[in-house]
């Protein structure tokens, strides 16, 4: 047969017409065949997700994921090396359930607190969690006439108890991330590891939490409904990025080099987004694009 | 490396008119050397680009082609090669020649869409071959 040789014969150049399905050229096997025939990307990659169903994810996050790929990769696919050696995944989380909860304000800028389910059942067990991000994305890049501050407050909630209401968290996490705006924006990335880093180090699968994003202007008084800086409908609820380290043998793992200097946060490129760290953490300031050098 | 002692003044090792090709047809290459090969494939062939995101394309690349008799340092082989080029000249030809074979990878990144929607950026080992060997 043709797979004889136990080769996949994949014709290269000429245009070639899969007609029949993917795996015509290897049927009929059995499962465990089929899988054995693959190598190792596929076989990981594969472990039946291949022709499985799947969820389309929110086009913005996709954009953001294959800029991130774009900041992260060389054009032939090959990680740069420049990058931080502490991670080498990184999954993004569109949430479950929103449902807001107070309502926004326009006069005082406060956007609706909305109450966000996450199922990280993707996450492997060789996965183990470096950092975690709240991702806000806009339709259009966001920009304001004087610099706006905005805090991001984060109340954690325990899942749903048997009773079926969710209970707060004895102590809710105020969680105060403040970030400036001059430049225009496509998105902003709060920085959330330390809320979330003893709920996924217990290998919780379900994050409920409820977020609200309150922005002033930076002299402290409310903007003008006119001048409001967040329009709530160019504000999608925010997704969850996790960089994890993956241990398994087939993940890539670099070293950490000496002269490899660690930079607040590697998103998907500066200039188009903002990454706000919490207080008193590595920086205050919104991390600042880097200049064009000369 | 023989010493030469020489008695009369020292005539050139080498004479003027000597072509340097000529002198290294001598050393038999075969034709068809163990080399890399590109073999660029892309996930829509395989009708996985629904969920394969990023590359769009991928070139593992794979190593073929003979193993030469004298392999020296030349394809990295460890002394075992030689020993089984020996083995399979002197004593059974039914173990095989060393065969030519990836020696060094490099990684690649991936990003994919999974069943529940979630997008997952990962780095995976071996996935491109770099440098062949004869083992």
């Amino acid at each position: 047969s043709r797979a004889s040789t136990g080769e996949i014969q994949i014709a290269a150049g000429a245009e070639w017409e899969a007609k029949a399905e993917p795996w015509s050229l290897v049927q009929p096997l059995d499962e465990k065949d089929r899988l054995g025939f693959l190598p190792p990307l596929f076989k990981v990659l594969y472990n039946g997700q291949g022709d499985a169903p799947r969820l389309q994810p929110d086009s913005r996050a996709l954009r953001y994921m294959k800029r991130l790929y774009k900041s992260f990769a060389t054009k032939e696919g090959i990680p740069k090396s420049n990058r931080s050696p502490l991670y080498n995944t990184v999954r993004l989380f569109t949430s479950y359930a929103q449902h807001k909860q107070a309502p926004g304000d326009q006069v005082t800028g406060t956007v609706p607190s909305v109450d966000l389910l996450f199922h990280l059942d993707r996450v492997t067990a060789v996965e183990h969690f470096i950092k975690s991000v709240l991702l806000f994305t806009f339709s259009n890049p966001i920009s304001f006439s004087s610099a706006v501050k905005c805090v991001c407050n984060l109340v954690m909630k325990e899942p749903e108890s048997s009773s079926g209401n969710p209970h707060r968290t004895p102590s809710s996490l105020t969680f105060d991330s403040q970030f400036e705006f001059r430049k225009k924006y496509r998105w902003i990335e709060v920085d959330v590891t330390a809320p979330l880093q003893p709920l996924v180090a217990s290998n919780q699968r379900n994050i409920h939490m409820s977020v609200n994003l309150t922005c002033v202007k930076a002299q402290l008084q409310p903007p003008s409904a006119r001048e409001n800086p967040f329009n709530m409908t160019l504000l999608v609820p925010p997704s969850l990025l996790l960089y994890l380290n993956d241990t398994s043998a087939q993940a890539h793992h670099r070293w950490y080099s000496l002269h490899y200097k660690r930079r607040p946060s590697q998103g998907a490129g500066q200039k188009r987004g903002l990454s706000a760290c919490p207080q008193g953490e590595e920086s205050a300031e919104a991390v600042r694009p880097s200049r064009h050098r000369r | 490396d023989q010493e030469t002692i020489g008695l009369e003044p020292q005539k050139p090792l080498v004479p003027a008119s000597f072509n340097l090709s000529e002198y290294f047809k001598q050393f038999l290459f075969p034709q068809n050397e163990c080399e890399l090969h590109d073999f660029r494939l892309s996930f829509s062939q395989l009708k996985w680009d629904s969920w394969i995101v990023a590359p769009h394309r991928y070139n593992p690349r794979y190593c073929k082609g003979d193993c030469p008799r004298a392999l020296g340092h030349r394809y990295g082989s460890p002394v075992h090669t030689m020993v089984q080029n020996i083995i399979h000249e002197k004593l059974d030809s039914s173990v095989p020649r060393p065969s030519c074979v990836p020696a060094k990878y490099s990684p690649l990144s991936v990003l994919t869409i999974e069943p529940d929607g979630s997008i997952a950026y990962k780095e995976y080992e071996d996935m491109i071959a770099t440098k062949c060997t004869c083992r």
